[in-house]
């Protein structure tokens, strides 16, 4: 690596998504109750420590920490990168608890911190350095307000550069503050892992509309991808791509998800495929770079 | 602007999506998901499915695609679960190191900004002036004032979006790929193409069984939890009853092709969806 130091290559990395830790979960209160507070009608109505599936529930901070500690414990000597894709905040459920944007940037930096110290390498003099690369990309609800996130440079932009420093290479701080997108190069100058902003592309983002009108900060960040990704492919460098909305038509603007549709295609010698999270099921969606160019052709 | 698939989407699934979108928008229950998923079924590997023997000939490598891979939650959805995924390293252990002299980041990345915004400005401009033809055409010639007429006369030409280029000249247009370049390592192994992947998951019901029957035993709270909590291999990518040898765009294709037509097979793709949780709609 750049320091110099040795670091072997294992050959396999982790995808991580969708923690949503809530920190007013209470084990042992009423699941109808959001698990914060109430007895529970009866057992099936229990919030389990380590949280119920498919009981509409946020994550117990507990299921996050034994998680993390799991993977390290059992997996970390054998990853080389981390790709983890968003939304570390616990959902806007309880009209009692309303979230504030101070809670939110909060509970990104705790969950920043608790990546930074389960995967510190305890080796290095530099109490900086990582056993392994993290790629984090930003959720929906990694924002305030829920789903709103508005082109940069704004004061989001910056707060979460500050919590993400050590993730983002200092040499991309200017472009993260416009785009809240940068990449990593998770094997030095062979592999890359780009960590796209979806919400600037994302339906459910009212301060957004499209990827063709050239003030949207979708079609600038489709700049700032098309510079990059010829930059990676002129270093001879492949590449992953991640973020937390996954890029197809259910989800963007049909001028973003055909126009990145487009550059997967052109680019397919050296992006591999991307990484996504949101909605929280196993699936996979093959995307149609030539199909893109016709409907793109034929809506012009 | 609406693709075949989107419109297809759209119009079997919209009010699902609206419902879902405000459902998730407050965190709750899942529902619909059995629904979601026979849509991207039907819109996506059905589709391939009618192709699929067609493109074999003429696309063996099915690069026309590229797949975007959707991870399961850690928030209990359905079960919490991440995957592992194993790449091709081979070539590392056996090329010779290259030494290259590329431009730093840093200047890249200062040239790039510069660019960005060379660009937007530029882009502007041209709006602007399609804006004032706008204006003009609206109003009589004779009130157009001279000024205004010399201005219009000086700007930069409209893009003709009638012309069979038009996007060379919009940077959120890739160039098509040089045709010399060889298939990505997402379509033949070679360096960092992804091999296999392990997905594992922590089944709930059975750790709270654990954690309790634990607590009654009189361990402590965190002894217990530490015991009962874990996760277990759910599944490998060539794990049966669909086994794939790599997991290449070539073999998700062909496994959305056989995905689309056996309804055994659908069944446990769905099942593993869900984390194996059990959930159905």
């Amino acid at each position: 690596d750049i320091g110099g130091k040795e670091k072997s290559i294992k050959g396999r990395f982790l995808h991580i998504t969708d923690m949503h830790p809530d920190l007013y979960y209470k084990e042992n209160t009423s699941i109808d109750d959001t698990c914060h507070r109430g007895k529970p009608k009866n057992d099936g109505d229990r919030a389990a420590r380590f949280g119920n599936a498919m009981k509409g529930c946020d994550g117990p901070p507990d299921l996050m920490y034994y998680t993390l500690d799991w993977i390290h414990k059992n997996l970390s000597d054998e990853i080389d990168f981390i790709i983890w894709t968003g939304d570390n905040v616990r959902h806007d459920n309880d009209r009692r608890i309303p979230r504030t944007e101070q809670q939110i940037f909060d509970m990104n930096r705790q969950v920043s911190e608790l990546f930074l110290k389960t995967f510190k390498d305890h080796e290095s003099d530099d109490p900086r350095d990582l056993k392994v690369k993290i790629i984090p990309s930003l959720g929906n609800n990694d924002v305030f307000p829920h789903n709103l996130f508005s082109p940069g440079p704004t004061l989001q932009t910056r707060e979460l550069y500050d919590i993400w420093s050590q993730f983002i290479p200092p040499a991309q701080q200017n472009t993260f503050d416009r785009y809240a997108s940068f990449f990593v190069e998770a094997i030095p100058g062979k592999l890359a892992v780009i960590s796209l902003n979806t919400l600037y592309m994302f339906k459910g983002n009212p301060l957004v509309d499209n990827c063709s009108n050239k003030k949207q900060p979708g079609y600038k960040m489709l700049l700032w991808v098309g510079f990059t990704l010829q930059e990676l492919r002129d270093r001879g460098m492949k590449v992953w791509l991640s973020g937390h909305v996954p890029p197809i038509p259910k989800n963007f603007d049909s001028s973003c998800s055909d126009k990145l549709a487009l550059w997967l295609h052109e680019y397919s010698d050296i992006i591999i495929g991307g990484f996504y999270g949101h909605m929280n099921m196993d699936h996979f969606i093959p995307v149609d770079g030539e199909k893109a160019w016709d409907d793109i052709g034929n809506s012009m | 602007a609406v693709s075949e698939s989107s419109e297809f989407f759209e119009q079997d699934f919209l009010e699902d999506a609206i419902a879902a979108r405000e459902i998730r928008a407050e965190g709750a229950k899942p529902v619909k998901k059995v629904n979601y998923m026979n849509g991207v079924r039907d819109a996506y590997y059905s589709r391939i499915s009618e192709d699929v023997k067609k493109l074999s000939k003429k696309d063996p490598l099915y690069e026309r695609y590229s797949i975007v891979h959707i991870g399961t939650s850690i928030i209990p959805t359905f079960n919490p679960g991440f995957r592992i995924w194993e790449y091709n390293i081979t070539e590392l252990q056996t090329e010779e190191e290259v030494l290259h002299s590329h431009e730093p980041w840093d200047s890249f990345f200062e040239h790039l900004d510069v660019e960005i915004q060379k660009i937007i400005e530029e882009a502007e401009e041209v709006e602007a002036f399609e804006d004032d033809e706008q204006i003009d055409s609206e109003i009589p010639d004779v009130l157009i004032s001279k000024k205004k007429k010399k201005k219009k006369k000086g700007k930069k030409g409209k893009k003709n979006k009638n012309s069979k280029n038009w996007w060379k000249t919009d940077k959120t247009f890739p160039k098509k790929k040089p045709k010399n370049l060889p298939p990505g390592p997402a379509y033949e192994n070679q360096l960092f193409s992804p091999l296999r992947f392990v997905q594992y998951y922590a089944d709930l019901k059975e750790i709270d069984k654990q954690y309790l029957k634990l607590l009654k035993e009189g361990k402590s709270e965190d002894e217990a939890a530490s015991i009962a909590f874990k996760y277990q291999v759910e599944y490998a990518s060539d794990d049966k009853p669909y086994p794939m040898k790599t997991t290449l765009v070539k073999d998700y294709i062909e496994l959305a092709s056989e995905l689309s037509g056996n309804d055994k097979l659908w069944n446990t793709f769905l099942e593993r969806a869900f984390c194996s949780s059990g959930y159905e709609d």
